[in-house]
């Protein structure tokens, strides 16, 4: 479940970086900033995700759970912004 | 608004998910 998480994530903000956004920005010049803040994150969780997978394969349950943990925070965080900023320009 | 609507949708199953794999992991 971890690991298809981790892969539909990656799925996910790859559809967001390659598409919506660049189109967004298109109608919205005004998101620029916004735009990179959420890109910035990306990148953030790209790592955590990576960090994550290659937990998994080890047998430490407290560092994988303090990794999810850690994604957990950065993702909410990062999914609460992008509501906020996008959702009211896509209604 | 769809798309708006589509995109909270999808957030909200990766947070679910998210919560789920966490409790997986917690009880192994």
């Amino acid at each position: 479940n971890c690991l298809t998480l981790c892969r539909g994530l990656h799925i996910h903000h790859t559809f967001e970086s390659g598409g919506l956004f660049p189109s967004m920005l298109e109608r919205h010049p005004e998101l620029a900033a916004t735009i990179t803040t959420l890109e910035a994150e990306h990148a953030k969780i790209a790592g955590l995700l990576e960090a994550l997978q290659t937990l998994v394969s080890t047998p430490s349950t407290t560092s994988v759970l303090a990794a999810v943990d850690e994604l957990i925070t950065e993702l909410t965080q990062h999914l609460d912004y992008e509501e906020e900023q996008l959702i009211p320009l896509l209604d | 608004g769809s798309f708006g609507a589509a995109l909270r949708l999808i957030h909200g199953a990766f947070r679910r998910e998210l919560a789920l794999v966490r409790r997986e992991v917690a009880s192994s």
